[in-house]
């Protein structure tokens, strides 16, 4: 039970959620060359205080959640990316142009309690 | 959606989806960059994205301009035979003041139809135009086109840091096929058909590698003419 317990709260805890961005969903096809889709991650879930050493969380998470658990109106830490990685895309532009460039911070690598 | 459109296209430095009336084929060599960039970017080897070891130079943004030139010089269509002479136009207004230009190279690409019914060796005559067409006063880039060879590549990075510094000197350039070692250049050739199926067969594009000093901090900051 506890297990189980444990696992269903697991779900809800700060984690990382793969998430496929597809240009042609967004009726950018047309316009983006390459890539014609990317894996990325969305993060979601709790930043429980019980439990913030078991994530990378930043010494501001730890302390905000521990104020959170004080005045209720101070906001728990958020579940955010903490490792982020570029991309790079092919497309045209207005004018026809070809342009090859790289993105930073287009892909979401990890995510931890910020 | 609009909004987060919106926010992700002015995020990538654009401010409406682009909506191109003509795309030109995607050049082998980008596909093989955008690859290389892939695998970089995958393996977090940062480094790699500023610098392009297929040309050879430092740079992070890879623009291929296409010619204009025909928007630009609507008259050249009704010229008469013999038309010998193509203008191009690159519209450089995208890039930004803090690039750095560090490679342009045009890409002409001749078509075998333009050479049909003329045997002599050709000599292909790249001009930048300086004045006012008609009567431009043009530097010469002269370059010799052997029979065999169609795919001519010049190097503009001088010319392109003018235009890019003085947009208002950016009047085009002017291609134009002279008989070889032909110094008079009354005697001109007549190519097969009319003016303009003569022109589709001479394709241009500008090749511009630039580098952007924010998102790639170890290079050198090399001097800069003030606009």
């Amino acid at each position: 039970a506890t297990l189980s317990t444990m696992e269903s709260t697991s779900k809800h805890l700060c984690q990382r959620h793969q998430m496929v961005i597809n240009f042609e969903d967004l009726g950018w096809h047309k316009w983006i060359i390459a890539p014609k889709e990317f894996r990325t991650n969305y993060c979601k879930g709790d930043c429980p205080f019980s439990l913030m050493s078991f994530f990378n969380s930043s010494n501001y998470a730890f302390l905000q959640t521990l104020m959170n658990s004080r005045t209720p109106e101070v906001p728990k830490a958020a579940c955010v990316p903490t490792k982020l990685s570029s991309i790079s895309m092919l497309y045209y532009d207005s004018y026809g142009n070809i342009i090859l460039q790289h993105h930073e911070g287009m892909v979401v690598d990890e995510c931890g309690c910020g | 959606p609009q909004l987060e459109e919106a926010s992700l296209l002015h995020f990538m430095g654009l401010n409406k989806v682009p909506s191109p009336r003509t795309t030109q084929p995607v050049p082998s060599i980008l596909m093989k960059i955008f690859q290389e960039r892939q695998k970089a970017a995958a393996t977090g080897h940062y480094q790699k994205l500023c610098y392009v070891k297929e040309f050879g130079v430092p740079g992070n943004l890879i623009r291929l301009f296409q010619d204009q030139g025909a928007l630009s010089h609507p008259m050249e269509v009704a010229q008469a035979p013999p038309c010998t002479q193509k203008f191009h136009f690159f519209n450089l207004s995208v890039i930004t003041q803090d690039e750095q230009l560090m490679m342009a190279k045009l890409d002409l690409r001749l078509g075998l139809n333009a050479y049909n019914a003329l045997q002599q060796d050709l000599e292909v005559m790249v001009s930048v135009v300086q004045g006012p067409a008609p009567q431009p006063d043009q530097k010469l880039v002269l370059h010799y086109l052997p029979w065999s060879q169609r795919v001519l590549h010049v190097d503009l990075l001088d010319v392109v840091k003018e235009w890019n510094s003085n947009p208002q000197s950016n009047l085009g350039l002017v291609l134009e096929l002279l008989p070889k070692g032909n110094n008079d250049s009354t005697m001109t050739i007549y190519p097969e058909g009319t003016c303009d199926n003569w022109r589709q067969f001479i394709q241009a594009s500008l090749m511009v590698v630039t580098l952007t000093h924010q998102e790639c901090p170890r290079f050198p900051h090399f001097p800069r003419k003030r606009r």
